[in-house]
Formats: C-alpha cells, sequence, structure tokens
C-alpha cells in the first residue's frame, strides 16, 4: 500500500452532493451504495462517519462529467476513468456520471466497489500493487461477495490503528446462547416497489421501518431510506423475519422468526436472547402494539394473542379469531402496525388495509402499498377514491409520517402513553 | 503488428498520467525510448503483465481498462 496523507481526526462527516442517473440506479439502492462504501472503512479503522444533509462535511460526494464548474479535472464519458478523489484533508470525491453505475450486477460499473475504493484515496491511500485490492488502480469488476483485501486493511490500520470492539459488546456476545448461527448469505436487495413485506414497524423515535429478506428500509414523507442489512443495525438479528413489534410502554423492540423471539432496546440485543417461544405457535405471521390498551398483539393464520410484557398472561383461551376483533382484515396477514395517525394497519401481498379506532377496516380499502408507503409512482394509482389529490397517501387523505397533521391523536397516545411504568425486567411468560 | 503513431502517442498519454513517465519541468515531451521502454516496465509489472519494455497487445488492452483518475506509485523514478 502507499500513503498519502492521513485526517487529523477519525470522526469524519460527509455529504452526498448529488446522485447519478435514476435511470441506472434507484435513488435508495445508489444511497445505499455509497454508505455501504464507508462500512467497509469504519469495520476495520476507528473511523466513524456522519451524514450531513446542508452545509460543510469533511468528504463531499458527487457525481459530475466532461464539463464541471468545481473540478478542473474533467471526466472522459463511459469507461476509462471512473472516478478520482483528493488526499486528506481536501475532502473531494467525484464520480463520471457517464458512467453505467450499477449494484448487485456484473453490468457496469459497481458503484459501491468504485465509492469505496476513492474513500480509500479521500483517507489518504495511494494505489496498492495488488491487483485484486480495492485499492487497485484498474477496476477488477463486480465481485458479489467483495470484502476489503489485506493490503486495503493493512494501510488504512497503519493511517488509524486498528478498530477496537467495544469490551462490553464482547461480555454479552459470551452471553448469547451458543446455538450454532446460521449461515446467514444475505438475500438479493429487494425493491421497495414490488414485494410483499415481511414486517413493519414503527420504532422508537416515531420512525416506521419496513422489512424484507435480509433488508431493512425506513420509510419517511420524503421517501424510502437506504436499505440496510438488519444484521448491520441489529446486531445478530436473521432476515426474512416473520413480525416486528416496538413498544413504546417496555421500549423493547420484539422481533419474531420460527420458534425464536430477539428483544432489543434500540439496536442493542438484551442478554439471554434470542429465546424460544413455547406457549405461542412458531412462525408468526405479524405482530402490533395497540396503544389503546398498551398490548401486543401477535397474529397467525386466522386467529391472534393478546400479550401484556408486563404481567402474566394466560394464554389458555388464546388464539382468537382474528375477525373478531379486527372487522374485515383479510387472514394470515404478511405484517401489522399500529401507526402515528391513531389507525391500524395491516399489509398483505402487495395490499394495505387501514383500520379506525373500532378497529373495523375503512371504505375504500384495500390500497397499493408500493403507490402509497413506498413512493412508487409508475405504478398505476388506486381505483378506490383517493380524495382526488396527486399526493401520495397512506391515510387517503394526508400523509405525514411526521405527524404534524395528527398532532391531537399523537399527543392522545402520547397520553394515553404517560404511563409511570418502568419496565422491569420480568421473566417474558411466554418463552417460560 | 506495426502501431500507428496515434496508438504510441495514446500509450504515452497514459504512462504520463497515472505517474509512470515525468513531465519534464521545462521544454517539450520529447521522451527518450529508454524512458518510455522503462516506463512501460513499470506498468507491466504493477499490472501483472510479461515485463518486456514493448507496447504488446496485452499491455495496451489493460491501458483501455476503466480505472481510477489518480497517478500509481510504481515507477520508483518518478515516485521519488
Amino acid at each position: 500500500y502507499r500513503l498519502l496523507g492521513r485526517w487529523r481526526k477519525k470522526h469524519l462527516t460527509f455529504r452526498i452532493l448529488n446522485m447519478p442517473s435514476p435511470s441506472t440506479l434507484p435513488p435508495h439502492t445508489a444511497r445505499a451504495a455509497l454508505l455501504q462504501a464507508f462500512q467497509y472503512w469504519s469495520n476495520v479503522a476507528p473511523l466513524t462517519f456522519r451524514e450531513v444533509q446542508a452545509g460543510w462535511a469533511d468528504i463531499r460526494l458527487s457525481f459530475h462529467g466532461r464539463q464541471s464548474p468545481y473540478c478542473s479535472n474533467t471526466f472522459d464519458g463511459p469507461g476509462r476513468v471512473l472516478a478520482h478523489a483528493d488526499i486528506p484533508e481536501l475532502g473531494s470525491v467525484h464520480f463520471d456520471e457517464d458512467e453505467l453505475w450499477t449494484e448487485g450486477t456484473y453490468r457496469g460499473v459497481n458503484l459501491r466497489i468504485i465509492a469505496a475504493h476513492e474513500l480509500g484515496h479521500a483517507l489518504g491511500l495511494g494505489h496498492s500493487r495488488y491487483t485484486q485490492a480495492l485499492m487497485a488502480p484498474v477496476y477488477a469488476g463486480y465481485r458479489p461477495h467483495f470484502k476489503l483485501h489485506r493490503d486495503d486493511v493493512a494501510g488504512i490500520q497503519a493511517l488509524y490503528g486498528k478498530k477496537i470492539p467495544e469490551i462490553e459488546d464482547e461480555e454479552e456476545e459470551m452471553e448469547l446462547p451458543t446455538t450454532p448461527q446460521v449461515p446467514r448469505e444475505p438475500s438479493p436487495m429487494p425493491d421497495p416497489c414490488s414485494v410483499e413485506l415481511d414486517a413493519m414497524m414503527l420504532g422508537p423515535r416515531g420512525k416506521t421501518y419496513a422489512f424484507k429478506g435480509s433488508y431493512v428500509w425506513t420509510v419517511t414523507d420524503s421517501g424510502l431510506g437506504p436499505l440496510f442489512q438488519v444484521s448491520a443495525l441489529w446486531e445478530g438479528l436473521p432476515g426474512n423475519l416473520d413480525a416486528a413489534v416496538y413498544s413504546p410502554r417496555t421500549q423493547w423492540i420484539h422481533f419474531f422468526k420460527g420458534d425464536k423471539v430477539w428483544r432489543y432496546i434500540n439496536f442493542k440485543i438484551l442478554p439471554g436472547f434470542p429465546k424460544k417461544l413455547n406457549r405461542i405457535e412458531p412462525n408468526l405471521d405479524a405482530a402490533l402494539y395497540w396503544p389503546v390498551n398498551q398490548k401486543v398483539f401477535l397474529f397467525k393464520g386466522s386467529g391472534y394473542w393478546q400479550w401484556d410484557e408486563l404481567a402474566r398472561n394466560d394464554f389458555s383461551h388464546y388464539p382468537k379469531p382474528i375477525k373478531q376483533l379486527f372487522t374485515g382484515v383479510p387472514d394470515q396477514p404478511s405484517a401489522a402496525m399500529s401507526w402515528q395517525d391513531g389507525h391500524v394497519y395491516f399489509f398483505k401481498g402487495k395490499q394495505y388495509w387501514r383500520l379506525n379506532r373500532q378497529l373495523r377496516v375503512e371504505k375504500g380499502y384495500p390500497r397499493d402499498v408500493a403507490h402509497n408507503w413506498m413512493h412508487c409512482y409508475s405504478q398505476t394509482p388506486d381505483t378506490a377514491p383517493s380524495g382526488g389529490d396527486t399526493t401520495p397517501s397512506a391515510t387517503g387523505t394526508d400523509y405525514s409520517p411526521t405527524g404534524t397533521t395528527l398532532d391531537t391523536t399523537s399527543s392522545a397516545i402520547d397520553s394515553t402513553l404517560n404511563t409511570d411504568h418502568s419496565p422491569r425486567d420480568t421473566i417474558l411468560d411466554m418463552t417460560s | 503488428r506495426a502501431l500507428g503513431p496515434a496508438e504510441k502517442e495514446a500509450a504515452v498519454d497514459y504512462l504520463l498520467q497515472y505517474g509512470y513517465l515525468q513531465k519534464p519541468l521545462e521544454g517539450p515531451y520529447d521522451f527518450r525510448p529508454e524512458d518510455i521502454t522503462e516506463a512501460l516496465r513499470a506498468f507491466q509489472e504493477a499490472s501483472e503483465l510479461p515485463v518486456s519494455g514493448q507496447l504488446d497487445g496485452a499491455t495496451r488492452a489493460r491501458m483501455r481498462q476503466p480505472r481510477c483518475g489518480l497517478e500509481d506509485p510504481f515507477n520508483q523514478k518518478t515516485l521519488k
């Protein structure tokens, strides 16, 4: 490896100034590729990268072509020079906008790998003489299971030292069950516009998460967040989940898959998890938290269980028919959640149902998930009346995940939630 | 196959652009043949190609591959 310079700090900010043409790479896929490029380096060196949406950033990524008012190094059209970057502490990283940027295919040029290479320069590495190293000058093509070469790791650690695993994590890792971890091959990256969701969750801080395969992304009113592998956020969590539910009452997030349940607070798994389910049937379909009675509802087939996280539950009368409580919803939902607007939503296939406070499906449902939740507009809009406006709407009239139009409701929910419960670590009687 | 001047010029431009040939500080870019041969040898060695110092087919193909725009540090003399 060759060292060209280094940053005098290890916590850097970055900003993505523009994106490649969406015709070759959907924006969220391009964004995920750029974000994963940073992860290669932060995984092996004590570096952190924080994205800023405006103003100054240490590292600035942008795409330009043959002409650029900001760069004296113009590019040369498809092929040949793909990208370039400045050495520390300048921070500019430029990509040739005329390249066919791709992800997850041998076609074109893999944006993630080239971005990781240019970030190597921005962090101070020169070109490596190992032709298979990330920092080799010539693009070695798309590699499905790409990882850093030992020369890349040696170079970045020569500049910034080794990554020190947090001791605490290590201890907890020791406590995790020793059941052999099933090797998890990440599933192919899903297209949010055409998937049947595994799970939906209104998580901490009012973030809405969508889960499919090995990936999770946030859904906001301005679009979709980047796709992350679930294990990148929730360490130790497998993909292809059955259900996910966050309880504001206990701050616990529970994930269900097969006969196991994982418990996290934010992104940290709690000791002793995953645990085995044995008083609830395995392979659930969906789960939701209902703020009105502060209970978690678990769904499978045509039945449901109502679960009080902090009390001893009598499941002898469960499962009960879903339709008994949730009028008009389909059996075997693929996902369910209570949302910021105070409504309950059920998802199945490519459709979703919205329920009112009486847990009755409202008129005009089901509707199209891709069009109303995932900001996919190329699809034909819902046939049901949507109030005539063209704004994408999960709620039929006003879609504002930020909840600004919903103050009264959410505060009503807040007031119901402002209980003085302090989550106690009781025995999870479902698993006892 | 005898190479045309355009192919030779493209190869010299590539060696210049990526740090295998040293831009003279003054005067025109007319390089001595032995400088070009040495630069080609450095490029061929770094690209794990047979080191002949000749602009053969494999070397030209390698120069056409997509790559990063920064210079390479593989010619010790120019690097120095």
